[in-house]
């Protein structure tokens, strides 16, 4: 069973 | 003042229908070097990224920097009424509520003029960071996209693993599974046929079928995709135009 990431982990906002 | 000639209507279509689908409110930043672009869709799973450099234009003019908030659905409406060689130019002001969408058919002495209301998208601009892959792949797109179409039928998963000196795509759900597995080669007639792989970790990462078929909508712009991955990072899948690219961001699937 997988769970979907999203992108907020990875990018911080400018 | 904004003005920004392509030579052929098809480029800029090939380039929203790239990835209209998977976001639908987009900042156009509009500067001297070129237009560049950047969302998020709903889920905030995938980021799409596109650059168009000078180079694609025929000509390209901008006084100020103008951002143009565009629904990329009401655009979409008007790009389909221009013909894919008529040439196609956007128009703008410094502090635009609209812009102007100019097609001309030079042979037929034909011209067509479309003004789209803009729109006040807010969306924060993310910084994306030169992130160090474990693997860089870059292979036709034609050959990626069926990939992706085959195994998205088969799971709403499809696994990438890449090891030394193989490339493996695998799918596996209620209906059955299957796998593709390619190995870098060089076509030396058609380099673009080539598969080549920069392997300095293994990576073993899974991705949602529905991204990847939003992702393989931009084959239409290039013959290859740039493929990076790393267990670290979200997975960065390239189009390159002449000038320019569209890139998506896509985040992995975790293990529970």
């Amino acid at each position: 069973k997988t769970t979907q990431g999203t992108l907020e982990s990875f990018f911080q906002k400018r | 003042m904004l003005e920004a000639k392509f030579e052929e209507a098809s480029l800029f279509k090939r380039i929203i229908d790239g990835f209209k689908d998977c976001v639908q409110l987009v900042n156009f930043q509009c500067k001297e070097d070129g237009i560049i672009a950047q969302a998020v869709d709903d889920s905030r799973v995938l980021l799409v990224s596109l650059e168009i450099g000078i180079e694609a234009f025929q000509n390209y003019r901008c006084d100020h920097p103008v951002t143009l908030g565009i629904d990329l659905t009401s655009l979409s409406k008007i790009l389909r009424c221009g013909n894919n060689t008529d040439n196609l130019t956007l128009i703008a002001d410094d502090t635009p509520d609209s812009v102007l969408l100019l097609f001309e058919d030079t042979k037929k002495d034909r011209i067509a003029e479309y003004s789209l209301k803009l729109m006040d998208i807010d969306a924060e601009f993310l910084k994306i960071e030169d992130l160090a892959y474990d693997c860089t792949l870059k292979m036709p797109s034609p050959e990626f996209s069926k990939i992706v179409r085959d195994l998205s039928q088969l799971s709403d998963s499809i696994n990438i693993m890449i090891t030394k000196e193989t490339i493996k795509f695998v799918a596996d759900g209620d209906i059955g599974s299957g796998s593709v597995i390619l190995k870098p080669f060089v076509n030396m007639d058609k380099p673009q046929e080539s598969i080549n792989l920069n392997m300095d970790q293994p990576v073993d990462l899974t991705f949602g079928s529905k991204y990847l078929l939003d992702i393989v909508k931009g084959s239409a712009l290039s013959d290859n995709v740039g493929v990076r991955l790393s267990s670290e990072a979200p997975a960065l899948f390239q189009f390159d135009l002449k000038s320019g690219y569209l890139q998506f961001f896509l985040a992995p699937k975790f293990n529970d």
